[in-house]
């Protein structure tokens, strides 16, 4: 369903090119668990944003559901990332003039959902996360692992088709960050597909497949098995 | 060379009163090297702002290194800091309008060093931490883990007395999550005070003590073995 081919991606600086992406092809088949894992500064969250269509400073192709993303424009991009895609951000892009409700409700908005029916939707998440005190408090206002939670919470609540997850469980203890591989497997057997940046063994076992990536390089993982 | 008593510190939430940090009891000595554990919401990031004074929103009393903490005002208080203290936030808190070897600079920018030797502790600091090519970018072109690399060598870079490092490892790979814990011992072993709050037990075991923290109560570990 994601195929790169090809893609490369540089920053100038100066007189010099910085490739953070280097001829990188990659296929992801519907229903995967995959992981990403690599030394910092290798080019695993750009890669991401590439696949989640926030970057398009990039050279190559790639096809996503039979889409030629590199042939669409900007407003056809937004449409197919609000329509399939949930992405937990490294650094969680929370809205602070939102409440963590409301910063849940934002990807139901999006979709064609009665009101009662994202009021619920929102509570259960609340439960499931053990965050239900803190529905009406501002990010600014919660500790580091809660906004990693509303982070992961927001972007699986719309049941999203693909997940996109770039190292979800850095600010969570141990316990908490094998709940949400948990959480992440079983949404997997139901059908989503799932892309994860992670520094963890333990969260890396819970894929299918891991791809190694160095330098902007991918070294191993490429191709699925 | 740290003594909290009876700290208390809650917010108003409407009529209620959420305690975030509950009777803290708490030495450390000089020379000790602590971890804090706990649950997400626990209360430690609060409680390591309170000792780096960053927070005066308590009540209870904090003596540092014979002060009476909570009898100074800001700009006594900002001094001891600036003197004594180097800080790894959870959220780094980079200066986005300064590069990389600026915002390592700034901590000396405290201190009465000359420009020629800020220029050479920079230098060094860029260079253990592998991150030279990077000294003339901006913190919004990092990658994760390389922000808190920039961090964590903020808060050492001057040598200070006391340092606080909050999850100082989260984005990191465990391969070099273990060099800054072996750099940690080594600048403990040095003679500095680290007072660290971790979810890995990998790095806690770098600790002389454990403080569990849980609902704002300390658990274990208040008082040196
Ligand atoms: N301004 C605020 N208003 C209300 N509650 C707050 C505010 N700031 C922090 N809190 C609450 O204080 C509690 C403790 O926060 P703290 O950041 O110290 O937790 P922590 O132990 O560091 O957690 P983590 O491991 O997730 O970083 C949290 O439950 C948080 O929601
Ligand atoms: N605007 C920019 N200008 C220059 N270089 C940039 C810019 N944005 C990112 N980079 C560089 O791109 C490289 C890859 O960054 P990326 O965020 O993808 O790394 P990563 O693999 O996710 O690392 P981490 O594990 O630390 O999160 C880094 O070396 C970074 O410095
Ligand atoms: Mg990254
Ligand atoms: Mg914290």
């Amino acid at each position: 369903m994601i195929s790169l081919r090809n893609l490369d991606k540089f920053y100038q600086q100066g007189p010099d090119r910085f490739y953070v992406l280097r001829r990188i092809n990659l296929d992801i088949r519907e229903g995967e668990f995959v992981a990403i894992m690599g030394p910092s500064g290798a080019g695993k969250s750009t890669l991401l944003h590439v696949i989640g269509m926030h970057d398009t400073a990039w050279t190559g192709e790639y096809t996503l559901l039979g889409h030629q993303v590199h042939k669409l424009d900007r407003k056809r991009r937004m449409e197919l990332y609000k329509k399939y895609f949930g992405f937990v951000f490294q650094s969680y892009h929370l809205l602070d003039d939102l409440t963590v409700a409301e910063n849940l409700d934002v990807p139901l908005g999006y979709r064609d959902i009665r009101k009662s029916e994202r009021q619920a939707m929102v509570a259960d998440m609340l439960d499931r996360f053990r965050i239900v005190g803190k529905k009406d408090l501002y990010p600014n206002q919660l500790s580091g692992g809660q906004q990693q939670l509303v982070a992961v919470a927001r972007a699986i609540i719309a049941n999203p088709k693909v997940i996109l997850a770039d190292e979800p469980t850095g600010n969570l203890h141990s316990s908490q960050g094998l709940e949400i591989m948990e959480l992440f497997k079983q949404l997997n057997e139901d059908g989503a597909t799932i892309v994860m940046v992670t520094h963890s063994e333990t969260n890396a076992a819970y894929a299918h497949r891991i791809i190694q990536i160095a330098d902007g390089w991918i070294e191993s993982g490429a191709n699925a098995a």
